[in-house]
């Protein structure tokens, strides 16, 4: 465990639980994508198979199971909940799974570290992770406008993986065996999905005005 | 050693 993956850790917890607060305390859910919600489920689904099989540390299992248990809960407060679902705004949030989900699944069939079920869907789990933000993105695009706390969320979304991006290459040069070209490919698309929103947001935060994206 | 595939990351 290195500093910039426990602060990549962090941050990834934080912006989980910045979500769910919102959602919990303002029982509200407007502005957020049950689409990337959605998707960051199956990841974390489809990511932690080994939770039961393989022990890494207490650490390890502990955070698996905050990260399955919130994705999973604020897909049911938004799809469940009697408040919180009213402003959902579905009509808005049309983003298709299945474009994003059968191409990730297709890759990781073809392009994988080991041809094993765990290890192609652990890989599924990776090139998903890259794109599940697009739906909130586009949502946020088309929403126009974009509140604090889904504006940090995104915020911290992005920044959880540039600090991964810090760890791997740490762990390029500290660890002789330490391969996984495919995590670093998809993580670096992932950070850049995200630099165009960091733009703004930097423009924003220095102007001191509203978060807007360009239509 | 080849690839290690255990995954310790989250």
């Amino acid at each position: 465990m290195n500093i910039f993956r426990l602060a990549g850790d962090m941050t990834h917890l934080f912006s989980v639980l910045v979500l769910l607060l919102k959602i919990h305390t303002i029982k509200s859910c407007a502005g957020i994508s049950l689409k990337t919600q959605e998707l960051y489920a199956l990841v974390f689904t489809t990511r932690y198979l080994d939770i039961f099989t393989d022990f890494i540390s207490l650490y390890n299992t502990v955070m698996k199971l905050i990260f399955l248990g919130s994705s999973f809960s604020i897909v049911w407060y938004i799809r469940r909940h009697k408040i919180v679902r009213r402003s959902y705004d579905k009509d808005q949030d049309t983003f298709r799974h299945y474009f994003l989900v059968i191409p990730c699944l297709v890759l990781a069939v073809f392009i994988n570290h080991k041809f094993t079920f765990k290890e192609v869907m652990w890989t599924f789990s990776l090139y998903l992770e890259a794109v599940a933000i697009l739906p909130q993105l586009v949502l946020l695009q088309r929403t126009r406008n974009i509140d604090n706390l889904t504006g940090q969320y995104v915020f911290l979304l992005g920044a959880y993986r540039a600090l991964y991006i810090l760890n791997w290459i740490y762990r390029h040069f500290t660890e002789p065996h330490y391969v996984h070209w495919i995590t670093w490919i998809a993580g670096v698309v992932q950070t850049l999905l995200y630099a165009d929103f960091f733009y703004y947001y930097f423009q924003s935060w220095k102007n001191n005005e509203k978060l807007q994206l360009p239509a | 050693v080849g690839e290690s595939t255990e995954h310790d990351e989250l």
